[in-house]
């Protein structure tokens, strides 16, 4: 039930681009990724594939990113699949799979080349296309215990071990490992995991492209839900998921952003001690199991602050939350606790709607520089200099040429964010005339209408 | 919605995260863009990937046969002006409107909506066991006049902000229901007047309820659109 697929590394919308020496690679040929993976991983010289999901071409390559004179481009036709072990700078077991470009010994030596013969004489383990012995890159072609070796330049040095990690120690995770972007892909058990961008053996939730902050990459192992520790979905079907053996950092990081009157983002730095919901259930506490049970137990997540029963955003969520008192509620979020303000501070300000500021700020209320008004990129204007040539449109600062009655803004450079207001505040003192001193002065002559509404039709 | 029934309200639409899990509700003003509250999202510039709109159901969680239902991606999320606590959200593709499914207008830009206007709300949120939490519940609040409201709240009621009466039973909206419409029956149209916000309470029935006044921002929401 293993993937081929599993053996490799996938970067989306990518292409490895090779200089003119390079050897050539082979021509395209139809298939899935699977199948490409499979023909691949057969293929001692292939080390790479790119497979257009369009098409559903695959071409193999015999190099990959770390290979001299090749580069990696943008391109939104292929995703590129890299074997895992040309990849990876940590070994898994004793490393004799290790094919990455490390070549310096554990003490700092640099390394012989393979087939070189001086300083050291040897004829033992020469390069071929079976063994992997290339360059001067550290290799284990003996099952050394203590993983791959090289040949040293030190004349006094025959051989040393490189001190490549294993890869459940390179990277360490911090508090439930939901940051843990290291590369071990097998679970406690030591069973292979199934890849995120699959859907067998295990269906799943967790597609990569729905939780693009998951960095749920090929099948290492992540923790996509909160769970204690990363976990993974297994490819032996009768297991459907399993954790990890990862190393816990020794020093817990120095929790950032952390707030008490207010919440800002989804809330997971919320250290306040709202306690009620906003429809005035109170909260469960966390160390409770009752009324509801669930595995948010403080000792397990000592990073989330999970005291009494402080609405908090142990998981990721919407916004801070809690389980509530009352069985028939399970969890409700605390939405009615206040957001911080996530706006720049101003530092000019303008009268009425700022038609007639001319000042320099140049940057939208949340620190995007503006985009100058007779650019045409990243957005193409209805608003410039020629159409507008009296409202001193001038290089990128903030304007209102439109009138509009909440202030200067500009076109910003962001391109997923055509306008923007800008971090300049009204002058105090500055009347405009409420909505409300003459309410009737705006008329409502017509409007669409809503049918079902008026035959009153039965449901 | 607290003191609500079950009702229909073919432009409130319910706002999912990447678990399919309702947080928020909306309303559909144009095939391609809803509006809601700042307040259900993490931030201007959140990566709403996964995020979906969901609409033409009277369910919350509807089964798969559900004929009329339409989920629809969200492609990103646009603040409104600062005092606003305004969104406006982007779907990936237009909605279909149908019998169940249908955008409600807009006021004019400064548009007073005279005290008195009996107005509903609309929602998948919390009914506090005085309704069916599956289904949409609607309920109706009169509008409250704006001096009415300030002196009720000891003058600290902004111009953003419209209020309805508070209700002896206790009617009102609550967790689940923000970014939710207040439609009121203007010209023979369901016209957008309010969008819920959070409260400190839900339905308090010695409180006014307070709502963004949707008029001042409308020649905004055309600015977004056209841009």
């Amino acid at each position: 039930h293993r993937s081929p697929l599993n053996d490799f590394q996938r970067l989306r919308a990518t292409q490895l681009l090779s200089g003119p020496t390079e050897l050539p690679s082979s021509p395209p040929e139809h298939g899935s990724a699977e199948q490409c993976a499979h023909r691949c991983s057969i293929r001692l010289a292939c080390r790479a594939f790119h497979h257009d999901r369009q098409s559903q071409l695959c071409q193999l390559l015999p190099w990959t990113q770390h290979s001299p004179h090749v580069q990696l481009q943008k391109n939104i036709h292929y995703d590129l699949y890299q074997k895992k072990d040309y990849l990876r700078d940590c070994i898994t077991a004793n490393g004799t799979s290790y094919r990455g470009t490390r070549a310096m010994t554990e003490k700092g030596l640099r390394c012989q080349h393979w087939h070189a013969t001086t300083p050291h004489d040897h004829s033992r383990f020469l390069p071929t296309s079976r063994n992997g012995l290339e360059e001067n890159y550290c290799r284990n072609p003996d099952q050394d215990k203590r993983g791959p070796w090289c040949y040293t330049l030190n004349p006094n040095v025959r051989h040393q071990s490189c001190g490549i990690k294993k890869c459940e120690d390179a990277v360490c995770m911090t508090c439930n490992g939901e940051e843990y972007r290291g590369a071990v892909d097998h679970t406690e058990s030591g069973t292979e995991c199934q890849r995120w961008d699959l859907q067998h053996p295990h269906k799943h939730p967790y597609h990569p492209d729905k939780y693009p902050d998951k960095g749920l990459d090929d099948n290492y192992c992540r923790n996509p839900d909160s769970s204690e520790r990363p976990w993974c979905y297994t490819t032996d079907p009768a297991r459907e998921r399993e954790y990890c053996r990862i190393r816990l950092c020794k020093k817990r990081p120095r929790p950032l952003n952390l707030t008490t009157s207010c919440f800002r983002g989804k809330g997971e730095g919320y250290r306040g001690k709202v306690n009620v919901t906003v429809s005035g259930i109170p909260c469960q506490r966390w160390d409770a199991q009752t009324p509801h049970q669930h595995h948010f137990v403080p000792e397990k997540y000592p990073c989330k602050d999970l005291q009494e029963n402080y609405c908090r955003n142990p998981d990721g969520s919407e916004a801070p939350w809690c389980f509530t008192a009352r069985p028939t509620v399970r969890i409700a979020f605390c939405f009615h606790i206040r957001r911080c303000p996530d706006e720049l501070g101003t530092q000019e300000c303008y009268h009425g709607h700022g038609e007639h500021y001319h000042g320099h700020v140049s940057k939208t209320r949340k620190g995007i520089t503006c985009q100058p008004w007779a650019a045409q990129e990243p957005h193409m204007p209805q608003i410039s200099p020629v159409t507008h040539p009296e409202a001193h449109l001038e290089e990128n600062y903030c304007r209102n040429p439109d009138n509009d009655s909440h202030g200067p803004w500009c076109y910003t450079m962001d391109p997923h964010t055509p306008f923007d207001y800008c971090a300049i505040k009204p002058c105090s003192g500055s009347r405009v005339p409420s909505v409300l001193e003459n309410a009737d002065a705006v008329a409502f002559e017509h409007c669409g209408r809503r049918d079902e509404r008026l035959q009153r039709k039965g449901r | 919605i607290i003191g609500g029934q079950p009702g229909n309200s073919p432009w409130t639409v319910s706002i999912r995260n990447r678990a399919g899990v309702h947080f928020c509700g909306g309303s559909l003003v144009k095939e391609q863009w809803v509006i809601s509250t700042r307040q259900c999202f993490s931030s201007c510039d959140a990566d709403l990937t996964g995020y979906e709109v969901q609409l033409g159901t009277l369910f919350k969680d509807p089964g798969p046969g559900d004929p009329d239902q339409q989920t629809i991606p969200i492609a990103r999320i646009v603040c409104g002006p600062s005092e606003s606590q305004l969104v406006m959200l982007k779907l990936v593709r237009p909605a279909t409107l149908n019998r169940r499914v249908a955008l409600i207008c807009l006021p004019p830009e400064r548009y007073i909506v005279p005290a008195g206007t009996i107005c509903e709300i609309a929602g998948w949120g919390e009914t506090r066991g005085t309704g069916d939490g599956s289904v949409l519940n609607v309920a109706w609040l009169p509008v409250m006049a704006h001096g009415e409201c300030n002196a009720a709240l000891r003058g600290r009621l902004k111009e953003s902000e419209l209020c309805t009466s508070p209700l002896r039973a206790g009617v009102g909206a609550c967790e689940g229901d923000y970014g939710g419409p207040l439609a009121c029956l203007t010209a023979d149209c369901w016209v957008l007047e309010g969008v819920i916000t959070p409260s400190r309470v839900c339905a308090r029935t010695d409180q006014p309820a307070l709502f963004i006044r949707v008029s001042l921002y409308v020649n905004w929401i055309h600015k977004v659109i056209k841009m």
